[in-house]
């Protein structure tokens, strides 16, 4: 059966958090399809700093305001750490 | 700072601009990044020189997808730019993604700013997470004609570089914070039962419903609005606000400013004596519109469209002691006016100041 679009809409909100936390905030790339495999603190921990960064309320959940700032056009330079 | 705290070992930098975009003329993206080094320069004892035909120290350039360099684009939007940290080779360098639509206006996105701020990167600052620095990662629209670098900059880089050598040394604005105390506004008005409180090129909304203070730029919402609103008001009937700067006045509905504005103030029958006014707000019981210009004010009937016969006359002959007024703006039957710090609260029905304030009451500090 197709996806019901809210699952579908989780799925890609998940996509773009986890990319997101990637590019600026260090989240480790690794191989293994599944995210759950990766223990949710470690997530859940670069989107408290993501939402600290930018002064959102720090709940460690996509919420909302999350979702509308990681969607913003941005700079290609992370957050933190190094970039060379 | 980027960690590390890289820097130039040198004041003096060369630039080349390696290509150009076919989205604007090749003039502009001249201009707009001799403006974007020039901000920087401006506040530092840094200068840039353009070279041509050989290396340099900051090379910019557009670039498409994957471009050899570990940070492939991706398309329209999302990433826009990035740049590499003062060093040899790469570093310094400044690539912007050629998917996106590159312009000199607020249309797409603005060249000179997205420029300006990956010269932050090429001389060695990280993100800022005030988010009215040109270092905050996210891309907001500035009419670069009024654009002044955000003192949260100007601390930064000169941490690095040093003081410029002008003699007078140049400040930038600071980004307002809802809960400081010596907040003052330039001009509040409701808007569709919200409360808007414009400060600089900034507005704070607040939901009555949610206990948070937004802070947003005004170009955000209206583009071409400018900066520094002097007065605003709302015509709850006709779902619209006025909005005022010197001597013209903009009428805002919803997301749009209604075509044929700015308009001269004069229109709506102040004499050509006033030059600006300093705030209004709309009794929405009766129709009327009060102006407050220096320490008089005019009345306003909004349904004739023209001034009531026998103003201007004097602000403490009707509203009491309140002094000047910075902002104004009614809510529940009573008028809050504001003058610097302080907050007072009016009835109208006794003619009465029943309650004073703080200026950042709204903000559940």
């Amino acid at each position: 059966f197709p996806l019901a679009p809210e699952t579908e809409d989780e799925g890609k909100n998940l996509q773009l958090v986890e990319t997101y936390l990637q590019n600026f905030y260090n989240l480790e790339r690794d191989k293994k399809p599944h995210l759950r495999n990766r223990g949710e603190n470690v997530f859940a921990a670069k989107l408290k700093e993501m939402q600290e960064f930018f002064g959102l309320h720090v709940t460690g959940k996509p919420d909302l305001h999350t979702l509308e700032m990681m969607k913003k056009p941005r700079c290609g330079v992370p957050d933190i750490g190094q970039y060379v | 700072f980027t960690a590390g705290n890289p820097k130039w070992k040198k004041n003096n930098l060369t630039y080349r601009i390696l290509n150009y975009t076919p989205k604007m003329r090749q003039a502009d993206v001249d201009e707009a990044i001799q403006k974007a080094l020039s901000i920087w320069s401006n506040v530092t004892p840094l200068t840039f020189r353009r070279v041509e035909d050989k290396d340099a120290d900051i090379v910019i350039s557009f670039a498409y997808r994957d471009h050899r360099d570990n940070s492939p684009f991706d398309g329209p939007n999302g990433q826009l730019a990035h740049a590499f940290q003062p060093g040899e080779g790469i570093g310094g360098d400044v690539h912007l993604d050629e998917e996106e639509a590159w312009t000199k206006y607020e249309r797409g996105y603005n060249l000179f700013i997205v420029v300006a701020h990956e010269l932050g990167h090429s001389l060695g600052l990280s993100h800022s997470s005030d988010p009215g620095a040109l270092m905050y990662p996210a891309y907001s629209y500035t009419d670069p004609n009024e654009f002044l670098l955000p003192q949260d900059d100007i601390d930064g880089i000169q941490a690095i570089y040093g003081q410029s050598n002008t003699a007078v040394q140049p400040t930038g604005p600071v980004t307002p914070q809802a809960c400081d105390p010596n907040l003052t506004f330039d001009a509040i008005t409701s808007l569709r039962g919200e409360i808007i409180f414009f400060k600089g090129r900034y507005m704070l909304r607040k939901h009555p419903s949610r206990t948070e203070t937004e802070l947003n730029f005004i170009s955000l919402f209206w583009s071409n609005l400018p900066s520094g609103i002097q007065a605003a008001y709302e015509n709850v009937e006709r779902d619209e606000v006025l909005v005022f700067k010197e001597s013209k006045y903009w009428v805002i509905r919803g997301y749009d400013i209604a075509p044929g504005y700015p308009k001269p103030i004069h229109h709506l029958g102040f004499p050509k004596t006033v030059k600006r006014v300093n705030a209004a707000y709309s009794d929405e019981t009766t129709g009327k519109t009060y102006f407050f210009v220096a320490d008089r004010y005019w009345r306003y009937d909004e349904n004739k469209k023209s001034m009531d016969h026998g103003y201007p006359r004097k602000i403490v002959s009707n509203f009491g002691k309140i002094g000047r007024v910075d902002a104004a703006f009614q809510k529940d039957g009573y008028v809050y006016f504001f003058h610097g710090t302080t907050q007072f609260q009016f009835d109208p029905r006794t003619k009465r100041i029943v309650r004073q304030m703080k200026s950042i009451s709204w903000f559940n500090c």
